[in-house]
């Protein structure tokens, strides 16, 4: 089903 | 000071339900336009936003900001000690230690007062830009969790394809394979079972069915769950709280290698 990724892939910290 | 009363204290009940297996402790931000939370699961796949705007509630006031971190565990086991019709007041001291939690019953004959000690927690916060997206899916909220639930008993992730009038969530497990497609349906007479498909662009996205069956647990909070979905990006799933405000999750896909 593919590989997970994490969310800080896709949004930067502020 | 922060002073916040919430008449439907139940709100608040099931709220630190449907996210309290997700996200372990939180900070809970106070300004003066309302109360909200940003955090992370553990492994960093997912997140939760909540927020609950200041004129949601029937009393707020928050002199400056504060940011209260609690053990979701912790503040779960205080608000399961409310009845479903109590009012629900949040009160702290600027920098004070505890968060105190007033439950009125509705003829107020009881009140009981429970502090809940706040803890400094690190937590990162991401910038989550209010994007368009490709592809938004409005279903009944009990609907979209029969279906993530359905499908884990066959495999542990689904695929979600939003084309012009439906919505197709296929899995594939070692038993077989399982699909389920729920068509546009805007029956004026029954609002509350109404599909609607807004669609800029065919997507398809996989995604682990034990996130979105975590996010279902916010099913009593809402008619409707509203899945947004873009080529690449995390799924928002959002369910919106009537006057209040809403409670929001992302989840990162899963990608082909």
């Amino acid at each position: 089903g593919g590989r997970q990724v994490g969310m800080t892939a896709f949004y930067a910290a502020t | 000071m922060f002073e916040a009363r919430l008449a439907q204290g139940a709100l608040l009940k099931k709220v630190v339900e449907a996210i309290k297996d997700l996200i372990e402790d939180a900070n809970f931000d106070c300004n003066s336009s309302g109360f909200s939370l940003q955090a992370m699961d553990s492994s960093h796949v997912s997140l939760v936003a909540l927020s609950l705007r200041a004129d949601g509630f029937e009393h707020y006031r928050c002199d400056r900001n504060v940011s209260m971190g609690m053990k979701l565990a912790s503040l779960s086991k205080i608000l399961k000690c409310a009845n479903g019709d109590d009012a629900i007041t949040m009160k702290s001291e600027d920098n004070g230690d505890t968060i105190t939690f007033m439950f009125e019953s509705p003829e107020q004959e009881r009140l009981s007062e429970f502090d809940l000690k706040l803890m400094d927690i690190d937590s990162e916060h991401l910038g989550i830009p209010d994007n368009e997206y490709d592809a938004t899916v409005k279903l009944p909220a009990a609907e979209f969790q029969r279906i993530v639930k359905d499908l884990s008993t066959i495999g542990d992730t689904v695929e979600i394809s939003v084309t012009k009038d439906a919505v197709k969530f296929g899995t594939t497990g070692d038993i077989g394979n399982a699909n389920i497609m729920c068509r546009q349906n805007k029956a004026a007479d029954k609002p509350d079972e109404s599909t609607e498909i807004d669609i800029n662009e065919a997507v398809s996205l996989t995604f682990a069915l034990r996130y979105l069956n975590s996010f279902a647990k916010a099913t009593p909070l809402s008619t409707h769950a509203v899945l947004k979905l873009s080529k690449e990006l995390p799924i928002l799933v959002e369910y919106h709280i009537p006057e209040v405000g809403r409670l929001a999750f992302y989840l990162a896909p899963k990608i082909e290698d």
